[in-house]
């Protein structure tokens, strides 16, 4: 259970929640 | 034997018995997830955050959110009463969540919220000291780790310079802070282990 943030899908959040800011500053 | 999931980021302790675990658990990250959002758009202000790589953004989030949650939710550790607020807005004594089987992160947990706010810090600095938390470079899978540690002994000298200001003649309090990183660090090595052994069961 080395990665406890990605078995409780937390990665998938975060990166959605990141994404619009990623895409504007890739813009 | 009825189960329970002892964690105030659910609306409830309660688990319906009807439901499959994978139900459970998808109630559950339906209920946490606006907050852990939250600790996303709170990174994204730190000044210099978004500057950092992609990959260091999402490490740094990964590894970080449940100690910057505890520092926001402190306040649903009400140390006086002994009581915790789940996120459905009912309170439970400890001496319930202890029948439900809680363990001592429950317990560490009120210790904590207790030796912070007891810290009077104001909302200006507590959100600097939750800047520092967030951005440690020791954290796993850091790539650029010179750029991470480089923002944070920036955030790190803005706290010392901002709690040096407000509390002239309270020096021990910016120690006391930096204390409480290995104290959130121990926290949620032990919030790892709960979620295992709730994964498991």
């Amino acid at each position: 259970f080395s990665d406890p943030a990605s078995n409780l899908g937390l990665e998938d959040i975060i990166r959605k929640a990141l994404m619009g800011n990623l895409e504007e500053r890739q813009e | 034997r009825r189960l329970h999931l002892v964690c105030p980021m659910n609306t409830s302790p309660h688990v319906d018995p009807q439901k499959s675990g994978h139900e459970v658990w998808e109630e559950f990250a339906h209920s946490f997830t606006p907050a852990v959002r939250e600790v996303v758009e709170f990174g994204k202000k730190i000044p210099g955050f978004r500057d950092l790589c992609q990959h260091d953004q999402v490490s740094l989030l990964k590894a970080g959110t449940f100690e910057v949650l505890v520092v926001r939710f402190a306040s649903l550790f009400d140390v006086k009463d002994r009581t915790v607020t789940f996120l459905g807005g009912t309170k439970y004594s400890v001496d319930t969540l202890r029948a439900m089987g809680s363990s001592d992160l429950l317990n560490s947990m009120f210790d904590f919220s207790e030796k912070l706010t007891n810290l009077g810090l104001s909302e200006e600095e507590m959100s600097l000291f939750t800047a520092v938390v967030l951005v440690s470079a020791d954290r796993s899978g850091i790539e650029n780790v010179n750029s991470v540690e480089m923002l944070q002994e920036t955030l790190i000298r803005a706290l010392r310079g901002l709690i040096t200001k407000n509390h002239p003649n309270e020096s021990a309090i910016f120690t006391k802070l930096l204390l409480k990183l290995p104290d959130l660090r121990s926290l949620n090595n032990m919030h790892s282990e709960q979620l295992l052994a709730f994964k498991v069961h």
